[in-house]
C-alpha cells in the first residue's frame, strides 16, 4: 500500500459516499445517471467475484463490501424508492448503456492476461470502469448544469482514477514485475475522459460561477 | 501464487 493508492480508495470512497448522502438525505437523485451507477455496480460485481474466494487484508475486504453494498444502494434508491425514483429524470438518462457493456465484454474476450473465466471478467470489469460515466457526462451536457454535489461526484471520481496513476508509476519504480499494462492503458483512458470536466469544473470554480458545460 | 499476480488492489 502506498499513499497514492491510499489517496485514491479514500477518494474513491468519498465519492459513492459523497452521492449516497446526496440521495439519502434530500431524497432526490436529479441530474445523476442510473445508466451510470447501474454500470458501476456491475463493475464492483465482477471486479469483486474473488472476494470470497481470495483474502488479501481487512482493508481490501472491508472497502469491497463497501463499494458494493454503496453502488447497490444508490441503484436500488433510484430505481425502487418511492420519493427518490420520482426524482430521476429518465427521459434525459436515454445513454444505450447496454451497447457500452457489449464492446468491453468482447475487448475482455481478446485481450487479457489469462484466459479464465475470473480474469476475463476482471478485465472486463476494468473497461467497462473506464467507460462507465458516459451516461453521466452525457446528461450533464443535456442538461447544461450540474448542482454541486453531483460535480464534487464526478470531480472525487475523476481524482481517484489520477491517484491510482500515480500509484502505478510509483509501484513500476519501486516494485519488480510490477507490469499491468491493461490496468493501465484502461485507467488513462478513464481519467482523460474526466479531463474536459475537470478543464470546465476548474473554470467554474475560478470565475466563481455555475458550472455549464458546452453543448 | 506468484506475487505480481495477486490482485491486491481496489
Amino acid at each position: 500500500m502506498n499513499i497514492f493508492r491510499l489517496a485514491g480508495d479514500m477518494t474513491h470512497l468519498a465519492s459513492v459516499l459523497v452521492l449516497l448522502l446526496k440521495i439519502h438525505t434530500i431524497k432526490s437523485c436529479a441530474g445523476v445517471s442510473l445508466k451510470t451507477q447501474e454500470l458501476y455496480a456491475i463493475v464492483f460485481a465482477t471486479r469483486y467475484l474473488d472476494i470470497l474466494t481470495s483474502f488479501v487484508s481487512i482493508y481490501n475486504t472491508l472497502m469491497k463490501l463497501i463499494f458494493l453494498g454503496s453502488s447497490f444502494s444508490i441503484v436500488w434508491y433510484m430505481k425502487y424508492h418511492k420519493t427518490v425514483r420520482r426524482t430521476y429524470d429518465r427521459d434525459q438518462d436515454t445513454f444505450r448503456h447496454w451497447f457500452l457493456m457489449l464492446p468491453c465484454l468482447l475487448l475482455a474476450l481478446l485481450i487479457h492476461e489469462k484466459f479464465t473465466f475470473f480474469e476475463v471478467l476482471w478485465t472486463f470489469s476494468l473497461y467497462l470502469e473506464a467507460v462507465a460515466i458516459l451516461p453521466q457526462l452525457v446528461l450533464l451536457q443535456r442538461t447544461r448544469n450540474i448542482d454541486n454535489l453531483t460535480g464534487q461526484y464526478i470531480f472525487l471520481l475523476g481524482g481517484y482514477r489520477g491517484f491510482y496513476i500515480l500509484n502505478w508509476i510509483y509501484r513500476y519504480f519501486t516494485e519488480p514485475h510490477y507490469v499491468h499494462w491493461i490496468t493501465w492503458i484502461a485507467g488513462l483512458v478513464q481519467t482523460l475522459l474526466y479531463a474536459d470536466f475537470f478543464y470546465y469544473y476548474f473554470l467554474s470554480w475560478k470565475n466563481n460561477k455555475k458550472l455549464q458545460l458546452p453543448a | 501464487p506468484d506475487k505480481s499476480y495477486e490482485k491486491d488492489e481496489l
